[in-house]
């Protein structure tokens, strides 16, 4: 029923300092795989060349060829449904006959695309171009090529420090300061630990970052927190009125920038949690939320 | 300034606090 | 001991082979990883001091290797960027801190304008390590380090621009070091709480075996040349005395003072012997004051007595303000031996005789004092065996063998005095001393009344 096709596309800025990797999870087995991508900011066109070349009898019959940019949140548990929030579509060519390689320019200009990619352990945020060679007899051909938006927010005017005294009663009172409660990706968080009453025989002192994925609503609200580093800040036991200096640094860890309500699917938000662990593996800890953003 | 060595300002203990036997 | 000490000296030396191979074939954060982990033996907590010692020597070895390949690449300008920063990713306290002297130190070395930056960053970041075995091996590091490069020279002029000065000047140095100290001070003096209370006496010796290390910080002190007798005056003593009084621990009042005499010039402890001997006056009950104000009398006894040496300054009252000061300590710590009050006043007749080897109404002034205390105390017979005996004995043959001339001695108003509060058995071998000691020296006793008076000290003797 006719050759099937080879299908290329590139995109306009495919040069190395707009290329990201990306490690995503596949199928039901969970298959970890490390992708390279074009990234394009939420405001700029996509477009580039797509390169289709007829291979097996060298002869393509086909009833249209289009190219789709899709946007969509795809998530674990639903896997049938798609939830697709930008949908666009460009017709490359008329119906015909290809019987060599025929290049197609495209573009989508001033599409919206407000959500940055994000591959996550119960939900995925994709972009990507769909290109469809439609046939009157037997399947469509259909290639998708994923790209990855990633958009930077400008410094927040207001950006105030985390500062809390917390405790338990007679036992342990500390008082945590963070420089600022909104990071960006590759910032470093400075801060310190002030002990105000300390009773316990502390082992030792470490500062995790969560990231904690929510997926769906009300009684289907599913968590999935993930330790994306335990960072030791002290090593044994302070008396009250030690003073322990924090700096931490993100750029290290793979991190993405705090999403709310991403197309009312899914969030993901950053809490530090403080933990003091005693002599007998007690843990003590104090979980605050913080903001990231990706700077440019 | 540099971020490698940026530092909040700590608090100083007092010198009875600071020798004094664990709590 | 043992057996954990070789297991962990062969992990390091598996890692540090591998730091080198790493290192030679220009993988640097491979290299680095290989030092993160040797370093993460350090975090042990299963090793006495004196085995942690041998650890730390090893990998302090092995951590000269890196500095040094770090700074061969750095002059020849294959510098890493961010290399300061990327250290500090390392999740352990231990290794980062370790790691991260050790490159700072490279970045010193290298461009003098972070120097001032860097020095204040290491000592302030070694606050996360609050073990106190671990943080006095790891604040010895950055100190051992650091011996050669502390700023040394004058302060500049006050300025706004905080961009001046970059390279630290005496002062930076002198805070880098009075904060090390301070901390680990307090890491020294917290050991004697940890562990079980009936390891009390194995916890004392294991402290005695580390004091070293909190004593090299007063070393640096005093090896800066920019230190002169004001700035220990305003600057170092008060900061050392500071913690040494404030600390409430014998063993570390004890070292600290005697260190500190030990290791500064004497010119400078004879512009601040008030507030030494003030701080002495607050020591804990436990500390052996006798024994430093003593050492300190000896030391300026014999500095004035120097053959080729200016002696004490006229302006200096040495005598006077040791006196003074002997005798606020002696009020102050009632719990004070007898005998150790003696032997203060044994150190003063020294000191009297050594530097005014002509007022002899200096070492009456002594004697003066020392039948007052007896008085005090109602004390009118002394046993010559027990220790308060043979203090008193050596107070009064000190003049004796010092002038080697009955005739001086019988000047001295408040001798007989002393000599009657021995029991017989005492005062028949202060006589028989003193007598021999006219007969050795051949002195003649001209007037009568010198008779009479000789022939009164010898009276156990005589009659």
């Amino acid at each position: 029923f006719g050759s099937n096709a080879e299908i290329k596309v590139e995109f306009a800025n495919e040069d190395a300092s707009k290329q990201i990797t990306v490690k995503t999870v596949h199928g039901e087995s969970k298959k970890k795989r490390i992708q390279t991508m074009s990234v394009f900011s939420g405001n700029e066109t996509v477009g580039g060349k797509i390169y289709i070349a007829p291979s097996g009898s060298k002869r393509l019959e086909h009833t249209g060829i289009k190219v789709e940019l899709i946007g969509q949140v795809e998530l674990a548990y639903d896997r049938g449904n798609h939830y697709v929030f930008t949908s666009l579509i460009r017709e490359l060519d008329a119906p015909g006959i290809l019987t060599a390689e025929k290049t197609f320019s495209f573009e989508f200009a001033n599409v919206e695309k407000q959500y940055e990619t994000y591959n996550g352990v119960n939900v995925r945020l994709r972009y990507f171009v769909r290109v469809k060679i439609s046939r009157s007899y037997g399947s469509n051909i259909k290639k998708e090529i994923d790209f990855a938006v990633q958009n930077v927010r400008p410094d927040p005017e207001i950006n105030n420090t985390l500062k809390m005294e917390v405790g338990i009663e007679d036992c342990l009172h500390i008082e945590f300061e963070y420089d600022k409660s909104k990071y960006h990706l590759d910032d470093v968080i400075v801060g310190k630990i002030y002990f105000l009453l300390v009773r316990i025989k502390i082992k030792h002192m470490e500062l995790q970052i969560l990231k904690r994925e929510s997926t769906g609503n009300g009684p289907n609200l599913y968590n999935e927190t993930e330790i994306m580093t335990k960072f030791e800040i002290m090593d044994g036991a302070p008396v009250r009125g030690e003073c322990i200096p924090i700096r931490l640094f993100l750029s290290p860890f793979d991190l993405t920038p705090t999403f709310k309500n991403v197309h009312n699917k899914f969030s993901v938000k950053y809490y530090l949690n403080l933990v003091l662990v005693d002599e007998e593996e007690r843990r003590y800890f104090k979980q605050q939320e913080f903001f990231l953003r990706r700077k440019a | 300034a540099n971020d490698a060595t940026r530092r909040l300002n700590s608090k100083k203990q007092t010198l009875d606090d600071a020798y004094a036997a664990p709590a | 001991q043992e057996k954990l000490l070789d297991e962990a000296m062969g992990i390091v030396r598996s890692q540090s082979f591998q730091m080198k191979r790493c290192l030679d074939k220009g993988r640097l954060m491979d290299g680095l990883k290989h030092a993160s982990n040797m370093l993460g033996e350090l975090r042990t907590s299963l090793l006495s001091p004196k085995m942690y010692y041998e650890l730390y020597m090893l990998i302090s070895d092995e951590l000269r290797h890196l500095e040094s390949h770090l700074l061969d690449e750095f002059q020849a300008g294959h510098r890493v960027a961010d290399l300061y920063e990327l250290v500090q990713y390392a999740g352990n306290i231990v290794p980062r801190l370790y790691l991260l002297i050790t490159v700072g130190l490279v970045y010193i070395k290298s461009n003098e304008n972070c120097k001032r930056d860097i020095l204040k960053d290491l000592v302030e970041m070694c606050r996360g390590v609050q073990h106190p075995l671990r943080g006095l091996f790891l604040r010895n590091y950055l100190l051992q380090c650091t011996r050669h490069i502390l700023p040394d020279v004058e302060d500049p002029p006050p300025s706004n621009n905080p961009l001046d000065n970059e390279q630290g000047s005496i002062s930076d140095s002198l805070e880098f070091i009075l904060l090390n100290f301070a901390e680990m001070n307090k890491l020294w003096v917290r050991m004697q709480h940890q562990g079980h209370s009936r390891d009390k006496e194995k916890r004392e010796k294991e402290r005695q075996e580390l004091r070293i290390l909190v004593g090299t910080n007063l070393v640096r002190l005093s090896q800066l040349e920019m230190v002169d007798v004001d700035r220990y005056k305003k600057m170092v003593l008060p900061g050392l005395l500071e913690q040494a009084v404030s600390c409430r621990d014998a063993l570390s009042q004890e070292y600290l003072m005697e260190c500190i005499i030990q290791v500064f010039p004497d010119e400078f402890h004879l512009e601040t012997l008030g507030p030494f001997l003030q701080a002495c006056a607050e020591l804990h009950e436990d500390v052996n004051v006798k024994s430093i104000i003593s050492s300190l009398i000896e030391r300026l006894a014999a500095f004035g007595n120097k053959e080729d040496g200016d002696g004490i300054p006229s302006e200096i009252k040495l005598f006077e303000i040791f006196s003074q000061h002997i005798a606020t300590v002696i009020k102050s710590r009632p719990e004070l031996p007898l005998e150790d009050m003696v032997s203060l006043q044994v150190s003063l007749v020294n000191l009297a005789q050594q530097c005014y080897s002509s007022r002899l109404d200096l070492v009456d002034s002594v004697l003066a004092n020392t039948a007052h205390i007896f008085d005090n105390l109602n004390i009118t017979k002394i046993h010559s065996g027990s220790p308060l005996g043979k203090e008193l004995s050596r107070l009064l043959r000190l003049p004796t063998g010092n002038y080697n001339d009955l005739l001086v001695i019988l000047q001295l108003v408040n001798f007989p005095k002393l000599l009657q509060l021995l029991d017989y058995q005492g005062r028949k071998t202060i006589s028989t001393f003193l007598m021999n000691n006219a007969i050795d020296n051949g002195t003649i006793i001209p007037s009568p009344e010198q008779v009479d008076g000789v022939l009164s000290l010898c009276s156990s003797l005589v009659r």
